[in-house]
């Protein structure tokens, strides 16, 4: 997280720290789903991508419950029992993030408490969270300044129109021709240093429904050019909201 | 003389009958049957000459020594002495019947022909218990208790307490085994209400089905020989039900009433060489033997249909209040029923009711329950309610609600009488100290 402060416990007590491939964020659903991204799973454009989702879930790591990743550590990971990943995500395609969501079942339901929350869920139907300007909060164990965090941050940042984000992509397509497709929405600034960065990916951005008086996951980090250069690309949940229910009710 | 053959019945003619009887017969007829009947005998048919006092021809009927009669003539002569329906009826068992004709059936020169008789006798039950019957020299001594007469002959009986002889008349008294085996009866101390005879040595046993139990009333008078000082020395009676005493009793003041509760009871009675009091006379009935009233053990218990009295193979049912279990023992019980048996006794103890016990309730995953009354224990009608760890779960419940009751049939069931559980769900999107900004 950049220009970001330092998250309060309990502040964010579904932010998951995940360790797959190298360092990750994850939010928990329920009390036995963790929301992540599907490229902290399976990075774009690594050979690894041969290993199989039952050898990934052995040896995967999440952590629960606290703002320190030291402490993290000490209380111990929670075992993966299956992942699932988005049909749609392709991680051979280095410039398409589309589909860019999975989900982790853990073997043993965590018991919630003060510093360990599941996040909600969109309502299918509200769509204002998406609308331009709308603040939404962004929580993760990323890098700062080149440096990774030992602590969870969190920064405040605004959803931007799609036409805006498209039109900044396109102006960098010369360097990066990267896919944005309506299935993912981007936030931040183009000059504020304010952004999420690597090892942020899988967090969620999530936003306050004064409606309900609950926060509610808008969008996972996915990806982004550089890190506080201009937007930050995020998975659009609600677009996917039938394929989780589907599999976390299915269960 | 053709004695009749010795059968009960048959027909008796005369000579020729229905030709003309001859001139000059005698024809004697003894007619005998088996002892135990009297003969009847009675004429079909009746025509002889009639004469004065019957002096030419006649028939003359003989029994029991006496002459029954001399008869001749024809229905409706002036002379003669026809003896139309008569019947003729001995005391003994056996009848003469005598046939004598004359030269001749002539009247003014003319042959009358008298056709003689047809007469038909049969053997009639003698009724040898009836006084009247008794035949002076009757060799046979009368009953001298009691007489049964039956086709053909008789025997005799005698009252409780005697025994006949081998006379088959006589009775004496023998009263060492009478056995009575009716559900009441009367039984008394021999020639009562008359003083009973000395030496006797009666033993009178009443023996009924398991399961009945005598009751004894003495009758009045009752006396039995006694002292005024030690008790019963000379006569006594003793009541013993199945072998147990239950009493001995002599004098003037009757035991009145005795319910031995047993269906075997013998009454023994001693009497030594004198004495002149009148004895005793009990009526015994029976009825089923009583068992005890059943008294519940606990206010829980219900007896069901309760009888004012229990009595053999009457049973009763126990259930208890709803929300209490039958137990015998350590043991559930389903159900219970008690049979009052034979001897008395139920056949099995009352149970007790001890209140259902539902356990402890099922933990609430990531919540807990607590109980509603005091004291707080997993009885019948204890009431816990569900919580979840709030505020990070949230409770769903099923219609019943949160709240479960330790039901009858031991589950905790909730208003709606479900046993699932309410669940607690994580509550989303309510972190404790959520982010605020302060400073704008």
């Amino acid at each position: 997280i950049l220009g970001g402060k330092l998250a309060g416990r309990g502040s964010f007590p579904w932010q998951a720290l995940t360790g797959i491939h190298g360092r990750g964020g994850g939010a928990l659903l329920g009390d036995r789903w963790i929301l992540t991204a599907a490229h902290t799973i399976f990075p774009k454009g690594s050979g690894a991508n041969n290993v199989s989702l039952d050898q990934l879930a052995e040896e995967a790591n999440i952590f629960l419950g606290h703002t320190k990743v030291e402490e993290l550590h000490k209380m111990g990971n929670h075992p993966v029992r299956r992942i699932f990943i988005h049909p749609d995500y392709n991680p051979k395609d280095e410039h398409n993030f589309d589909g860019d969501i999975a989900l982790m079942e853990l073997k043993h339901p965590v018991t919630l408490g003060p510093t360990v929350l599941p996040i909600c869920l969109p309502d299918t139907t509200n769509t204002t969270f998406y609308m331009d300007g709308h603040m939404g909060y962004v929580s993760g164990f990323g890098v700062e300044k080149n440096f990774i965090s030992n602590n969870l941050k969190y920064v405040s940042l605004p959803v931007v129109a799609q036409e805006k984000c498209q039109s900044w992509l396109d102006s960098k397509k010369r360097y990066v021709p990267m896919v944005f497709s309506e299935n993912m929405f981007c936030a931040g600034f183009l000059t504020v240093k304010r952004d999420t960065c690597q090892g942020d990916s899988g967090s969620v951005f999530t936003v306050l429904d004064t409606d309900s008086g609950r926060w509610v996951a808008t969008g996972i980090v996915s990806w982004g050019i550089g890190c506080a250069e201009g937007y930050g690309f995020y998975t659009k949940i609600l677009n996917y909201l039938d394929w989780i229910k589907g599999i976390v009710r299915e269960d | 003389s053709s004695p009749a053959p010795r059968n009960l019945f048959g027909e008796i003619r005369s000579p020729g009958y229905p030709k003309p009887y001859p001139n000059n017969n005698i024809s004697i007829w003894d007619i005998r049957i088996p002892k135990g009947y009297v003969v009847k005998l009675t004429f079909r048919y009746f025509d002889l000459e009639p004469s004065e006092s019957c002096f030419y021809d006649y028939v003359k009927i003989k029994a029991d020594k006496k002459n029954l009669g001399r008869y001749c003539g024809q229905l409706g002569s002036a002379t003669g002495n026809h003896p139309g329906r008569k019947e003729f009826v001995s005391k003994g068992n056996r009848m003469q019947l005598a046939f004598r004709s004359d030269f001749s059936n002539e009247d003014n020169g003319t042959v009358i022909p008298y056709r003689g008789f047809l007469a038909y006798y049969q053997a009639l039950d003698l009724d040898e218990c009836d006084p009247n019957n008794a035949d002076e020299e009757d060799e046979r001594p009368q009953c001298q208790h009691f007489c049964h007469n039956y086709v053909g002959g008789y025997f005799c009986s005698c009252r409780t307490g005697y025994q006949l002889q081998s006379d088959h008349h006589s009775c004496k008294v023998e009263c060492s085994s009478e056995l009575f085996t009716e559900a009441s009866g009367y039984l008394s101390s021999p020639e009562y209400p008359e003083p009973y005879p000395e030496d006797l040595q009666c033993n009178y046993s009443i023996r009924l089905p398991k399961g009945m139990s005598i009751i004894l009333k003495f009758l009045k008078p009752f006396e039995i020989d006694d002292h005024q000082q030690v008790h019963c020395p000379y006569d006594q009676l003793k009541i013993q039900a199945r072998g147990r005493e239950i009493g001995e009793f002599c004098g003037k003041e009757s035991p009145g009433s005795i319910e031995t509760n047993s269906n075997e009871v013998d009454i023994l009675f001693f009497t030594d060489e004198s004495g002149f009091s009148r004895g005793w006379k009990i009526r015994y009935t029976s009825e089923k033997i009583r068992c005890p009233q059943p008294v519940p053990r606990d206010r829980f218990t219900v007896i069901r249909d309760l009888q004012s009295v229990y009595r053999f193979q009457d049973y009763f049912v126990v259930s208890c209040k709803t929300g209490y279990n039958l137990v015998e023992g350590n043991r559930k019980l389903l159900s219970f029923t008690a049979v009052c048996q034979a001897d008395g006794t139920w056949h099995q103890s009352m149970p007790r009711c001890e209140i259902v016990k539902c356990g402890n309730p099922t933990e609430l995953t990531n919540g807990a329950f607590s109980y509603v009354n005091k004291p707080a224990n997993n009885n019948y009608q204890s009431v816990i309610t569900y919580r979840c760890n709030e505020p990070y779960y949230h409770i769903v419940t099923g219609t019943g609600g949160d709240t479960f009751t330790c039901s009858p049939d031991g589950t905790w069931e909730d208003r709606d009488g479900q046993v699932r559980i309410p669940a607690c769900l994580p509550v989303c999107g309510k972190p404790l100290h959520p982010v605020t900004e302060v400073q704008r």
